[in-house]
This record gives C-alpha cells, sequence and structure tokens, in this order.
C-alpha cells in the first residue's frame, strides 16, 4: 500500500468520524443529507459481501467493517435518535434516490468484469459511490449557509476521491499490469463532482468567512 | 476469474 492510498483511507475515515462527532456534540444534524447517508451505506453493503468469501489484510477488513458500522450508526442518528432526528430537514432533502440507483444497477448490469451476482453488486456500488453525493451537495445548495462540520466533511470526501486518484496514477507506474477502467473512469466522474464544491469552500477559507453556496 | 481486478482498494 502506498502512502497516497494511505491518506486517502484515513481522510475518508476522519471525514466520518467529523460527521459523527458533529452529529453527537451538537445533537443535530442539520444541512445533513440522509439520502446520501443511505446511499453509502448501500454502497457499503454491496461491495463489501466480500468479507464472506476473501481476505486480503486485517487493515482491510477493520477498516470495511468500520465503514459498514459508522454508516449504520449515523443513519439510526438521523432516524431514531429521539433529539438528533427532529433537526432533520426532511423537507429540504427530498433527492429522488431511485434515479441514482436505477442507473447505475443498469449500468453494471451491461458494463462489468464478470455477470455474477457479486461481481455487479460490486460494480453497482462502484457507480453509486460516484454520485451518492448529490443529494447532501443539493441539500446544501437549497439550504445555502453551510456549517463548518457539513462543510469540512464533504471537503474530506472530496479529498478522500482526489488522493484515490493520485494512488492509481502512482500504483500504475509502479504495479506491472495494474488496471481497473471501471475504478477509474467512476472514481474520475466521482472526483468531479466536487469541483464546484471545492470552488466555494476555497474561496470562503481565503476570504476567512462562512462558506455560503450562489443561489 | 480472468479480468476481474483484485479488490485490494476500500
Amino acid at each position: 500500500m502506498n502512502i497516497f492510498r494511505l491518506a486517502g483511507d484515513m481522510t475518508h475515515l476522519l471525514s466520518i468520524i467529523v460527521l459523527l462527532l458533529k452529529i453527537q456534540a451538537t445533537k443535530s444534524c442539520a444541512g445533513v443529507s440522509l439520502k446520501t447517508q443511505e446511499l453509502y451505506a448501500v454502497v457499503f453493503v454491496t461491495r463489501y459481501l466480500d468479507l464472506f468469501y476473501s481476505f486480503i489484510s486485517l487493515y482491510n477488513t477493520v477498516m470495511k467493517i468500520i465503514f459498514l458500522l459508522t454508516a449504520f450508526t449515523i443513519i439510526w442518528y438521523m432516524r431514531k435518535h429521539k433529539v438528533v432526528c427532529q433537526t432533520y430537514d426532511k423537507e429540504q432533502d427530498t433527492f429522488r434516490v431511485l434515479f441514482l440507483i436505477v442507473p447505475c444497477f443498469v449500468l453494471a448490469l451491461l458494463v462489468n468484469h464478470e455477470m455474477s451476482v457479486t461481481e455487479v453488486l460490486w460494480t453497482f456500488s462502484i457507480y453509486l459511490e460516484a454520485v451518492a453525493i448529490l443529494p447532501q451537495l443539493v441539500l446544501l445548495q437549497r439550504t445555502k449557509n453551510v456549517d463548518n462540520l457539513t462543510g469540512n466533511y464533504i471537503f474530506m470526501l472530496g479529498s478522500y476521491r482526489a488522493l484515490y486518484l493520485v494512488n492509481w496514477v502512482y500504483r500504475y507506474f509502479t504495479e506491472l499490469g495494474y488496471r481497473q477502467w471501471i475504478v477509474w473512469v467512476s472514481g474520475t466522474v466521482q472526483t468531479c463532482v466536487y469541483l464546484d464544491f471545492f470552488y466555494y469552500y476555497v474561496q470562503a477559507w481565503r476570504n476567512n468567512e462562512r462558506m455560503k453556496l450562489p443561489g | 476469474a480472468a479480468g476481474v481486478c483484485a479488490k485490494d482498494e476500500l
């Protein structure tokens, strides 16, 4: 494992910890999209089915379990916690997730490495992860004012993807025969989804002010 | 199977 991959994973982990801490400390999930969190849960469940039949490393197994558990913990807080669930912007978080799930599934059926249940679900998880942040970005656009923690959460998620891109370039030049087109193309799309957000995040940071999105 | 990449990334 190279440094870019490790930094990417750690940034991903940190983004989830930031979100959980925000929810726990402020007892509020205002500005957080439940739809995006549920999509991530679907992504992790469909991708990490291999926990049952393949072992890569202790690091891999532990990280997969952490991602699964934290995804469901966040959803539990937003749906079931008696204080936190009241702060959820249900009326604003109206993105139609089937518009993401169905096309991703159809694409996974059409473009995959192998026509098997686990392989199609794995491919589906790759496609779905690329667009899973969209409900969150739409919610952000609607509520306009972005609180610091939500902003940092999304910034770290975007950074994790950017670090994975660097990791792929590094692996391409250091590992003979290493290529994975499905992952590369979806990962590039996924990183591009964050570009607009990055622009406003950096601009707010440079001007030392709260982040605001244009209408 | 051939063509299926090693899934060592998260």
